[in-house]
């Protein structure tokens, strides 16, 4: 009754709210981790001195290079029709303006299309996308490219509606893209109120001016590191289930939701499979990556250290979609490791969490997946996920220790389970 | 070593397998 004893301790026992408890202590004493940051490195080593003092297996740190952006002081101020201070957020890799700042007339479109249909007009433009919000990964789009599309069509600087279902007047970043031979133009995210009222202002024939400032820098890589912890398989040790979460995070609120608690479930997990005494035949491998919200910087080089070893990987799991309360696992794999995943979720009645949906997915495991790895990660409520994603509100404040309980409990039977069975699961 | 590799085939059936994980619960 492995599964009840985990449940057992997580949800109802000793082990109640500590996954929470520990994140907050990190995330109170190191506020966000940027990648590049001091605070990104203060936070892996207090991380990897409290996984040695968890006493798990084999803790190490593996090198990596990652970005190093900072943001600098910013600001956006509309002079025409009227004096406005806007909130905004410089999008992560932006350049930055001259220290005069730039100051523009702007340009309001609502997709792509209507750029390209309107690229007369963009010239010496500051080019604002008010774009409707389908869903995260339809709309993210504008995010990653709006500033290149924009300078195509010879735009000083683009303002890009936040992607988020709900806005309090809170931007929200993220990374952006650049593109060879594109002039690299500033870009920062704004508040879905502030996309609107422009693109209400736009209609009406009022011509808006915005004095964007923005102090963002680029320097060259630096040296960071994944963090690995294990608990070594006692029958085939060579073989791994991999449980991971990411411990970079933008730099704003406290970077709790994302990836804080995935990146504690996940240490969580293997501490409970510790103090119930358990191993199992596989080794359990806990990675906190660095550099994820950069596109995967840190795990993609862990793949490139590790892929030689990809058929000894059973599962790949990573909680990167917030640790509200789980309402299944997604998983992505073969029709036969579905159906074992099913019977693995089985174990979870107790919870009434049970459910084995698709897309099992995460920017720091979806390589290992597209080689063919069974992949697995949770799913909650991703509508209020992404109320606070990459915006000031990503605190403890919207964490809840009971929910961070259940999904640690999930994330522990899973991943212990499928380190215990007999057989990896099948291709 | 590993019984079971994308290249092999399963020793062990699918009701053997619900068992093992049953042992679980």
């Amino acid at each position: 009754d492995v599964a009840k004893a985990i449940i057992q301790l997580a949800v109802y026992g000793n082990a109640q709210n500590r996954s929470y408890d520990r994140l907050a202590l990190l995330v109170d004493t190191i506020g966000p981790r940027l990648s590049g940051s001091k605070n990104l490195e203060m936070a892996i080593g207090i991380m990897h001195q409290s996984l040695k003092d968890n006493d798990l297996d084999n803790v190490h740190l593996e090198p990596v290079k990652i970005p190093h952006w900072e943001r600098g002081e910013e600001s956006a101020v509309m002079l025409k029709p009227r004096i406005h201070t806007m909130a905004i957020l410089g999008l992560g890799s932006s350049t930055g303006t001259p220290p005069e700042g730039i100051t523009a007339e702007v340009l309001v479109v609502h997709s792509f299309d209507e750029l390209k249909i309107r690229a007369s007009e963009a010239k010496g433009k500051i080019v604002v996308y008010n774009q409707a919000y389908v869903n995260y990964s339809t709309t993210v789009k504008y995010r990653i490219q709006g500033a290149v599309e924009a300078a195509k069509v010879g735009a000083v600087a683009s303002l890009i509606r936040s992607v988020t279902p709900f806005s309090i007047y809170s931007p929200h970043t993220g990374i952006q893209k650049y593109e060879d031979g594109v002039p690299k133009i500033p870009t920062a995210c704004i508040t879905v109120e502030d996309a609107n009222m422009m693109s209400r202002m736009a209609s009406r024939g009022v011509k808006i001016v915005i004095q964007l400032k923005m102090e963002a820098k680029n320097y060259p890589d630096t040296e960071s590191f994944n963090i690995v912890a294990e608990i070594t398989g006692i029958k085939y040790p060579e073989q791994i289930v991999l449980v991971s979460g990411h411990l970079d995070s933008w730099d704003v609120g406290q970077g709790a939701m994302d990836d804080g608690g995935g990146a504690f479930i996940s240490w969580e997990a293997l501490s409970l499979i510790r103090d119930l005494g358990l191993r199992p035949k596989r080794t359990l491998r806990l990675v906190l990556w660095t550099a994820e919200e950069q596109g995967g910087i840190g795990s993609f080089q862990y793949y490139q250290l590790h892929k030689v070893n990809i058929s000894n990987y059973s599962l790949v799991m990573e909680s990167d979609a917030g640790t509200f309360l789980p309402t299944g696992l997604q998983f992505t794999g073969s029709p036969k490791a579905r159906a074992i995943m099913k019977e693995v979720m089985s174990l979870l009645q107790p919870l009434n969490i049970t459910q084995v949906l698709s897309h099992g997915q995460g920017e720091d495991i979806n390589v290992w997946i597209q080689a063919g790895v069974p992949g697995a990660s949770l799913i909650d409520n991703l509508y209020k996920y992404f109320f606070f994603h990459h915006s000031h509100g990503d605190t403890m404040t919207v964490m809840d220790p009971k929910q961070m309980n259940v999904a640690a409990a999930v994330w522990a039977v899973v991943s212990y389970v499928v380190a215990d069975m007999e057989e990896m699961l099948p291709r | 070593k590993a019984i079971y590799r994308h290249d092999m085939v399963s020793q062990r059936t699918f009701q053997e397998i619900q068992k093992e994980i049953a042992r679980y619960g």
